[in-house]
């Protein structure tokens, strides 16, 4: 099994890349960015910078577990937060060389896994899905 | 590879049992989902009925799809609509005596897959994450 061509195939091959990924940037009021979450139908998407490097991530839990209060969710503070403030900044990350098995690890605990190069700049993302369909496609022997 | 004890496993073995599965029923207000749902920290959970039967799955981006308004998010809708109304009733099943590679192809375009018995009753949930667990194990051979 480790001769697999499978187990070559890397980052790069596997990723969706970064011009087909919706994502927010760190200054936008929570507010816009759940409206992007929302109309992008994902639950979580990548956050960059001005520059187009990698942040951090947001989703709808973050969003909706920050404006939770007592009795309501309070939509109006979500014009006050900006995605900065409540992003997950600490996600582990690939690099568009690293192999399969290190992405399949990666994405054991993670919907998806940002790829970024050694500068910082977002290249795309590598998804449970896309890692899913290489085991599936290669099972069958 | 077909003689790999991996093919063996059932959905049974790689299940999330239901008595661990967050879930909703059919006639709650959209306003007690969304809570669960944002309590929990799950992006999408199964809807049963009172007598413990599958119906079928919400997720935060139904409910917050159907109060989405011109202007805002209308949250005063989510005591008016029942769970029943907006949530996805079609979603691929599994039976617990389904084995690993059926569990595969099926998590490949869903997160999560409801595992039914032969009447309609909940029994748990294959997770993504369960079966790329199982496929990590034993590609390292
Ligand atoms: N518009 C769509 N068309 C077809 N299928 C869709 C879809 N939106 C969601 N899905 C399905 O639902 C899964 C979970 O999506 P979720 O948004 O929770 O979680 C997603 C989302 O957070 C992120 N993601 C995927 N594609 C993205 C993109 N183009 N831009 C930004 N984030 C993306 O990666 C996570 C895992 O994605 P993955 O593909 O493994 O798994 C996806 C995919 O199988
Ligand atoms: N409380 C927690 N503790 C540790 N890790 C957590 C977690 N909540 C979420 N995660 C991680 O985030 C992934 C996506 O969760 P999500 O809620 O979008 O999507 C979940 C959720 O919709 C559903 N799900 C999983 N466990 C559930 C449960 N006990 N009750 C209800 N639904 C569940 O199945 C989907 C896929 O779950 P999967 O485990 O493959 O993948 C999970 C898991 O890797």
């Amino acid at each position: 099994i480790k001769e697999l061509p499978l187990l070559q195939l890397t980052a790069e091959t596997l990723m969706v890349s970064s011009e087909k990924v919706a994502h927010v940037q760190l200054n936008n009021p929570l507010e816009h960015a759940l409206l992007i979450l929302v109309k992008s139908g994902y639950s979580a998407v990548p956050v960059l910078d001005t520059s187009y490097k990698f942040k951090g991530v947001i989703g709808k839990n973050i969003i909706l577990n920050e404006i939770l209060g007592l009795e309501r969710f309070e939509m109006e503070r979500l014009s006050d937060i900006t995605v900065e403030h409540v992003m997950e900044a600490s996600t582990p990350c690939l690099n568009r060389s690293d192999h399969f098995l290190t992405c399949l690890k990666k994405v054991i605990d993670h919907p998806f896994v940002c790829v970024v190069d050694q500068d910082g700049y977002f290249d795309g993302i590598v998804t449970r899905r896309a890692v899913l369909k290489q085991l599936n496609k290669y099972i069958h022997v």
